[in-house]
């Protein structure tokens, strides 16, 4: 699975400078919901995607547009993460995609990951 | 709490053993090998404490049911690491055994010491990744220790009752585990 490039763009130093612009990038993406359009968000869809909130391979992780189909991931991320369930990105669910977190994907799984020793 | 699909386990007679190694290649250098034997030591017993399962590490990594190192990006198993924060790590559900850390970030066995605003609790991802390889997935419990999320300079490492049930219906109850020693502990670390 290619890297989500929300992830690839994460910091590559440890500055606290580098750490708070982090934030402060992200925080474009802050209330928006559907029908907002919001340069980057892709990276959101990515994510989302990346861990199995995401799942149909027809639908176009590469535009901006929060459309139904992330909406519904948002409201399953929310649900499956003992968040207020608001369909949005809120300040809580924003913060928590931010935060740093295990590889393991939270909805369904992953072949890699979720493998049987031979 | 939540298992992966189909609900796998280490399918050995209990009360079981399970061994431990560190890859000989795959380490860090700014923490010492006795500070992270220590830690992860300290991790299983956690585990160790409430299923009748013992961890018991090894020097023959080959050999060893659960193989642990630090990588950096791109390591072979179709996951790459991301750099520093992102993904901190991840592991295999049983009874693959693997045990990944990503090298880039910044792991800590002291606060006190690691004074790095993005530094890591080692002892917490391990804790969590262990939960992975017993079959525990992610729980939407905030306070379990298998919940994903781990933000930088915050130690976690008292499994809940969340946990603990999780992985007690796996694996059965350890002989010597009560709950008023576990929710003691609980109750002190997170008041």
């Amino acid at each position: 699975r290619p890297e989500p490039e929300f992830a690839s763009n994460q910091l590559t130093e440890t500055t606290p400078s580098n750490y708070y612009y982090y934030y402060y990038y992200h925080n474009r993406f802050l209330n928006s919901r559907r029908g907002s359009h919001v340069s980057g968000l892709s990276e959101i869809k990515k994510y989302f995607h990346y861990f199995g909130y995401l799942t149909s391979q027809d639908y176009d992780v590469s535009d901006d547009m929060f459309d139904a189909p992330l909406e519904s991931a948002v409201i399953y991320y929310q649900s499956k993460l003992g968040l207020q369930v608001t369909g949005k990105l809120d300040f809580d669910t924003l913060s928590q995609i931010l935060a740093p977190r295990c590889g393991v994907p939270d909805a369904g799984s992953s072949p890699a990951l979720h493998a049987t020793k031979n | 709490y939540v298992y992966f699909p189909g609900k796998p386990r280490w399918a050995r007679r209990i009360p079981m053993t399970l061994t431990y190694g560190f890859s000989p290649d795959y380490m860090i250098r700014y923490l010492s090998l006795s500070d992270i034997r220590k830690t992860f030591k300290g991790a299983f017993s956690k585990w160790e404490s409430v299923i009748p399962v013992r961890f018991v590490e090894t020097d023959d990594y080959g050999f060893a049911d659960i193989k642990i190192g630090f990588y950096a990006g791109d390591h072979g198993d179709g996951e790459p690491f991301d750099g520093v924060l992102g993904i901190l790590g991840h592991s295999f559900s049983p009874e693959s055994g693997k045990l990944h850390l990503d090298a880039a970030e910044m792991w800590a066995v002291d606060f006190q010491v690691e004074k790095s605003k993005v530094a890591i609790d080692l002892e917490s991802v391990a804790v969590h990744e262990i939960g992975h390889l017993l079959g525990l997935a992610h729980s939407p419990v905030k306070g379990a220790v298998m919940y994903p999320s781990l933000k930088p300079r915050v130690k976690k490492v008292d499994l809940s009752l969340d946990d603990i049930q999780g992985v007690q219906s796996l694996y059965g109850t350890n002989p010597n585990f009560t709950f008023s020693s576990s929710l003691e502990s609980d109750t002190s670390a997170n008041p």
